[in-house]
C-alpha cells in the first residue's frame, strides 16, 4: 500500500458515496445513467468472486464489499425506489456494444484460461468504458448538475492516481500488471475531456455544466 | 505470485 494507491481507492469511494448520497437526498436519479451503474454493479460483481478464494487483508475484504452494497445499492435506487425519476429516453446507450467486445476481449486476451481470470480480466477491460453510457447521456441531454460533475471527477481521479500507484509499484517492486496497466490508461483517456470542462466550467462557474 | 499480487488491488 502506497500514497496514490490510498488516495486512489478514497476517490473511488468517495465518487460512489457522493452519487448514492445525491439520489438519495433528492429521491431523483434525473441526469443519472442506470446503465453505467449496472455496468459497475457488474464489474465489481465479475472482479470481486475472489472473496471466496483468497484472503488479503481486512481492508481489502471490507472495501470490496462495501463497493459491491453500494453499487447494488444505487441500481435498486434507480431502478426501482425512484423509477419516476429516471430518464431512460436519454440513456439511450447500446450496452451490447461495450460488453460483446468487452466479453470477446477476455476470452483472448487474460493471465490463465479459467473462470476465475476470464471474469477479473472481463471486470478490467469493463470498468474501462463503463462510463460511456453517462457521458453520452451528458452529451445527450447537453448538462449535468455540479453533483453528477464531483461524482465523475473523483470517478476519474480514482483510476489516475491508480496509474501513479503503479509506476510506484513497478520502481518500488518491479510490479507489472499489463491488463490493468493498459486498460488503466485507456479508462482515464476517456476523462481527459470531462477533467477539461469539470475544471473550466463547473470549478470556475457555478451552478450545471451545460456544453457548448 | 502474478494471481497473490494482483488480487491485493480493488
Amino acid at each position: 500500500m502506497n500514497i496514490f494507491r490510498l488516495a486512489g481507492d478514497v476517490s473511488h469511494l468517495v465518487a460512489i458515496i457522493i452519487l448514492f448520497l445525491k439520489i438519495w437526498k433528492s429521491k431523483s436519479c434525473a441526469g443519472i445513467s442506470g446503465k453505467s451503474q449496472v455496468l459497475f454493479a457488474l464489474v465489481f460483481t465479475s472482479r470481486y468472486l475472489d472473496l471466496f478464494t483468497v484472503f488479503i487483508s481486512a481492508y481489502n475484504t471490507i472495501m470490496k464489499l462495501v463497493f459491491l452494497v453500494l453499487s447494488y445499492a444505487t441500481v435498486y435506487l434507480i431502478y426501482m425506489r425512484f423509477r419516476g425519476s429516471y430518464d431512460s429516453e436519454n440513456d439511450s446507450f447500446r450496452v451490447e456494444f461495450l460488453l460483446v467486445p468487452v466479453t470477446g476481449l477476455a476470452f483472448l486476451e487474460n493471465y490463465a484460461f479459467t473462470p476465475l481470470e476470464i471474469l477479473w480480466t472481463f471486470s478490467i477491460f469493463l470498468e474501462a468504458v463503463a462510463i460511456m453510457p453517462q457521458l453520452f447521456m451528458i452529451t445527450k441531454t447537453g448538462e449535468a448538475e455540479s453533483i453528477t460533475t464531483h461524482y465523475l471527477f473523483f470517478l476519474g481521479l480514482y483510476r489516475a492516481l491508480y496509474l501513479a500507484n503503479w509506476v510506484w509499484r513497478y520502481h518500488t517492486e518491479g510490479f507489472f500488471d499489463q491488463i490493468a496497466v493498459v486498460s488503466g490508461v485507456v479508462q482515464t483517456i476517456f476523462y481527459c475531456d470531462f477533467f477539461y470542462l469539470y475544471v473550466t466550467r463547473v470549478l470556475r462557474g457555478s451552478g450545471k455544466m451545460s456544453l457548448p | 505470485v502474478i494471481g497473490r499480487t494482483r488480487h491485493d488491488e480493488l
